[in-house]
């Protein structure tokens, strides 16, 4: 039985790929002045590439993006994403920090960035990772989209074999699901915030990851990292490292948000969401609400300070 | 349906960046067939790897053969699965 409104949807467990789309269609229905739903663009496999927009009026206003489950795996990253799409319907007119950004900003959630794989890890690899596009001379199929943006593509960091977990793809933007991101970016052209959630090692990312040159905004970003992890650690106390990709994780090349901060994006983040204990990917839903919440707490110092320093 | 019976996740924790290198080695080792679920950055954080069990003992004779320390973070990962997929059949039933 389907529940009959996102309130009686189990924001607590793990959900195929359907009950995602159709939390996504009541949350719009029960919520139209406030969030719409935009198609941009399908999956390799023809699924819908979804992303809501909450926004409350306005032409074209500044915007913070967030994005979840790029690495179909990370299942605790899109179930996150259906909490944020629920957080802010619930904190639009009663928290005031989420009222006053909403007054003046929009902000767009893609909760299911790579359907397709997605789907995949559902029903036939819970270890499934990449897209679901074959790649042409071999059997292994799939390209790493974070890894074939436009963004010192093809540099160290990043697989030329189909067959990696890394393998960036035959060209940048090969991948629909990330040449609609692309595309929407470049066309909204007034995009502020772009914040990619990934699991998992409990890490907060800046640019660069393909270059060791510092980025050029590298203090603000680091100050804006520490604080928005500091806020993060107050709930649970969980401890999250933070800094440049290159210089907190490793080189890696062709990534997302090195592309959307060479687009002027200043605020460019990626997340590492839970864990670090024992259980990897296979995250037990019961820490889906905890880790939700508490990565709410840096998402909103990252949008607070967004609202707060136009640019 | 991919099945992983069997199949360890290690945590494998470097020494110095001489160990390191030696654990960034194993990615080239595609025979293995393994899925770094979290790759190798520095010495301080652990590298998180799972094992197909076809390759379980050679990694682990690889690994103590240079007297590199690892523990075993799942068991096996199918048992885990199993339980993800009936908590998720059990709560869609409710």
């Amino acid at each position: 039985a389907e529940p009959r409104s996102t309130d009686s949807f189990d924001l607590s467990r793990y959900h195929p790929i359907n009950e995602i789309y159709n939390f996504q269609d009541m949350l719009v229905a029960e919520n139209p002045n406030l969030v719409s739903k935009i198609v941009i663009g399908q999956s390799y496999q023809g699924r819908p590439l979804n992303v809501l927009k909450f926004s409350t009026g306005g032409t074209n206003r500044p915007a913070i993006w967030l994005d979840t489950g790029i690495h179909s795996r990370e299942w605790v990253t899109q179930a996150s994403g259906t909490w944020f799409a629920k957080k802010i319907v619930t904190d639009y007119g009663r928290d005031p920090a989420m009222t006053a950004i909403l007054n003046k900003m929009d902000i767009f959630l893609e909760i299911v960035t790579n359907p397709d794989g997605y789907y995949y890890s559902h029903t036939s690899n819970r270890m499934w990772r990449k897209t679901r596009k074959p790649n042409p001379g071999t059997s292994c199929v799939g390209v790493d989209p974070n890894r074939n943006w436009d963004a010192g593509f093809g540099g160290a960091g990043a697989s030329g074999n189909p067959c990696s977990e890394t393998y960036r793809g035959p060209k940048a933007h090969s991948e629909s699901e990330v040449k609609s991101i692309v595309d929407f970016v470049k066309a909204h052209g007034n995009i502020k915030a772009f914040v990619s959630i990934h699991a998992y090692s409990q890490m907060l990312l800046y640019p660069y990851g393909y270059t060791r040159t510092p980025a050029k905004h590298q203090t603000e970003l680091h100050n804006l990292a520490k604080k928005a992890i500091t806020d993060l650690a107050s709930l649970y106390g969980t401890r999250y490292r933070y800094g440049s990709i290159i210089n907190t994780i490793y080189q890696a090349s062709g990534g997302t948000i090195d592309w959307t901060y060479e687009q002027g994006i200043k605020y460019s983040y990626t997340f590492e969401l839970r864990d670090t204990g024992r259980y990897g990917f296979i995250l037990p839903a019961n820490q889906i609400v905890p880790t939700a919440t508490e990565t709410w707490l840096a998402l909103m110092a990252i949008m607070e300070h967004t609202f707060k320093n136009p640019y | 349906k991919e099945t992983f019976e069997g199949h360890q996740v290690l945590r494998i924790v470097a020494k110095d960046e001489i160990q390191l290198s030696l654990v960034k080695n194993l990615e080239d080792m595609v025979d293995f067939e393994l899925d770094f679920w979290r790759g190798v950055t520095d010495v301080a954080t652990p590298v998180d790897v799972r094992v197909p069990f076809h390759s379980l003992q050679s990694v682990k004779i690889h690994l103590e053969s240079q007297g590199i320390e690892y523990s075993i973070m799942i068991q096996d990962l199918q048992v885990m699965l199993d339980e993800e997929q009936e908590e998720i059949e059990s709560a869609a039933r409710v």
